[in-house]
């Protein structure tokens, strides 16, 4: 996490929550697709971190 | 044979209602999670706006995870107007299925995604329930792998809201683990028939 501006997961997802219209799972899929598109360093070494999500929903969750 | 090779029907889309009322619980080790506060302050603006009833204790123990979650549910349960959906966000330093509570001990995420399943929680039975963890899985480290040239990322875009706390665009390079759909047959620890 930074610091100051908190974790590349957290913040994503809670703008991607704020900002975008879906489903659930398809707003899950554009925070992975951000994500993938962008790296952390790590002493000095660019590290890729992504979600990975398991569900088990039977409808359509839209929270808008 | 022919009946079997007939185009595809679209799927009938079914929502869950999300008229009743929406409830989420935050708990959070912020010891030795620097960043932790801001996180938080993301999360409760992101609940405020999409109108859940938000719950955040900070650095519960092991211990009280379970606690938390059983007190939860308890709200749940006993709330007087229909309850559409929770959210519950664990955020704490951990390993593959487990999570570290303030006092150092673990507690297992199977326990805790116990409590509000369709036999535990009537309130929320067929109800959606959506977990989200922040927490280490294990020790390994991905750099990423080089794309070749038709193997193109999307183009960068700005997000609406606040400025993500990672690192611009690096088109050159994907994690080894996308683009993968995980669909087992059955849950965890139960038989498939």
């Amino acid at each position: 996490r930074h610091d100051e501006k908190g974790s590349g997961f957290i913040q994503t997802l809670t703008d991607v929550f704020i900002h975008k219209k879906g489903s659930i799972l398809e707003l899950t899929e554009e925070i992975t697709r951000l994500m993938a598109n962008t790296e952390v360093m790590q002493e000095g070494k660019p590290r890729k971190v992504n979600p990975e999500v398991q569900s088990t929903l039977r409808k359509k969750l839209y929270l808008q | 044979m022919e009946s079997e090779m007939s185009d595809p029907q679209p799927l009938q889309e079914e929502r869950y209602d999300m008229s009743g009322a929406r409830l989420a619980l935050t708990l959070c080790v912020t010891k030795a999670r620097e960043g932790s506060e801001v996180d938080m302050e993301a999360l409760e603006r992101m609940f405020r706006y999409l109108k859940f009833e938000s719950t955040m204790k900070r650095d519960p123990t092991a211990q009280q995870f379970l606690e938390e979650l059983d007190e939860f549910q308890q709200t749940i349960d006993n709330w007087e107007e229909p309850v559409s959906c929770a959210f519950v966000v664990l955020m704490a330093h951990g390993e593959e299925g487990l999570l570290k509570g303030e006092d150092e001990k673990m507690v297992r995420l199977e326990d805790l995604f116990e409590v509000l399943n369709n036999k535990n929680c009537k309130a929320l039975r067929g109800k959606p329930k959506v977990y989200i963890i922040q927490a280490c899985r294990g020790e390994h480290r991905d750099p990423g792998e080089e794309l070749r040239g038709n193997e193109e990322l999307g183009g960068d875009e700005e997000l609406g809201g606040d400025e993500v706390a990672v690192l611009k665009n690096n088109p050159q390079s994907i994690p080894t683990y996308t683009d993968t759909l995980h669909i087992y047959s059955t849950v965890e620890g139960y038989l498939s028939y």
